[in-house]
């Protein structure tokens, strides 16, 4: 299937770190090859797998600034099916490094393309910022995910997101399709949880997940287990909500 | 007294803006004059306090990029002692621009030492990053303030923050000094919470706060309302920890 799709919000904590590895490792447990790259320096998806930061020797800023073949930074994970392009704090350096360089804001596009129909899915973790890192993912990709925690602060970063996206089609990515709005951390105990819920449903209309991810205190430990939610939990409901959102990601895949 | 204080860490959604805005409000409330600086493009500190983005004809960008004078710029809030200088999405431009400008991590510090007298405390609210406005934010403050979620990625992320802390004071502001680290959103039902909060006590000492905020609902819905804590839900748990917050930051100011 070859689908690109880039996790992204500028607003931090939101939980695109946790979906990007919980979606892609239920991709991967539903027979979908699939690819993590980890575009963010803090390379918390790269931790969240267990990946130590002591046992790379490189990581995706030797592919992004110094040309390395992305093939020769790819790790195996305990998912059959799931790969992970690691990060580390190297890649801080990679905004700054390319600010100069000609075609900077497809320097991922250039990597990933070779690469697409070697996977079922690649899915992008971005760091919290609108920088060169989330525009190259951004350019890369064919959609873009974005997780809404479900608090004040994260409906109010749905417009600048939004601004983001018509700017981005009009320039570098035409054809950059929204794969859905997720409402995250949602806390059913709590009416702020319901009525960001509510409101974001108004506002963007179909474009929400059917599928919520609950606050689930499983999801937080996960990683620190160095394990995604299913290898960690299988029977929680976080574990069972990521599972729902790979299936309706599967689907709009087929439809797409 | 006039300290300022930097309130910082790279990592996303750990409370920084709820605690610069919850801070300078028990602050001002305890008779402390305040002036709260919204250094991210975001805003958050800003929408939090109610501060409109359509009645914003100037902010921290006409400051920092344009050169304006700070007073222009200042607001009143519903705590009389309390300021806030106002941000907006204008200000991500800010990082680019000061790209090639002579003493570009100095501009905040330029802007805020004329004015250190006239105010108790000075409280800066940065963006997750360790770009230029936050390194702008280390190296005009007395203090760095970093609120550490009690979870696994922010564990993590603390050892970057100590790093990029010997990196400031051996370069751009000798005399930096640890305000405290703030364990934040602590949920006492769960072991992840009080795990990280003993590593984090173990690891770090006497320098984080006896003061953790506990993880409370009131705090999430105040910025909805354009509220600080204390005008929102003053007998909340939320309200109680952030006075006691003060009241350390108030002795440490004393002691310094
Ligand atoms: N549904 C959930 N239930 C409980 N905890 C969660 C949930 N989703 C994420 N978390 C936790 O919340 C914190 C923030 O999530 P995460 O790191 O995935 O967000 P992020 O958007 O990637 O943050 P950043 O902007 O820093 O990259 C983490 O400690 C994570 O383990
Ligand atoms: N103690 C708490 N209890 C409940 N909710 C909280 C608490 N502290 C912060 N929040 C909520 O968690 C979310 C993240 O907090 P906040 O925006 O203050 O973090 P931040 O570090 O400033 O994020 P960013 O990195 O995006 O600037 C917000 O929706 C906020 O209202
Ligand atoms: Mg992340
Ligand atoms: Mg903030």
């Amino acid at each position: 299937m070859g689908k690109i799709i880039a996790v992204a919000n500028q607003k931090g904590g939101v939980g695109k770190t946790t979906t990007a590895i919980n979606l892609a490792a239920s991709l991967a447990a539903g027979e979908m090859k699939t690819l993590l790259i980890d575009l963010d320096p803090q390379a918390n998806s790269t931790s969240g797998l267990g990946v130590g930061r002591t046992k790379l020797k490189k990581s995706f800023y030797h592919v992004i600034v110094l040309g390395e073949p992305l093939k020769n930074i790819l790790l195996n994970t305990e998912i059959e099916k799931m790969q992970i392009a690691p990060s580390d704090r190297n890649l801080a350096g990679a905004e700054i490094e390319l600010v100069d360089v000609e075609d900077r804001e497809y320097k991922l596009k250039n990597i990933v393309e070779p690469v697409r129909q070697d996977f079922d899915f690649i899915i992008i973790d971005c760091p919290p910022s609108l920088g060169l890192l989330t525009v190259n993912a951004l350019g890369a990709a064919d959609s873009v995910l974005i997780p809404v925690q479900c608090e004040y602060f994260a409906l109010e970063g749905v417009s600048a997101i939004w601004d983001t996206l018509v700017r981005v089609r009009r320039t570098l990515n035409p054809n950059l399709a929204v794969e859905g709005f997720l409402l995250t951390m949602y806390d059913e105990r709590t009416k702020l949880s319901s009525q960001v819920m509510s409101d974001l449903r108004d506002f963007l209309g179909t474009q929400v997940f059917a599928t919520a991810i609950p606050r689930n205190v499983k999801l937080a430990e996960a990683p620190s287990h160095g394990k995604p939610i299913l290898l960690y939990d299988i029977r929680s409901r976080g574990a069972d909500s990521y599972m729902r959102l790979a299936q309706e990601v599967i689907k709009n895949g087929k439809k797409g």
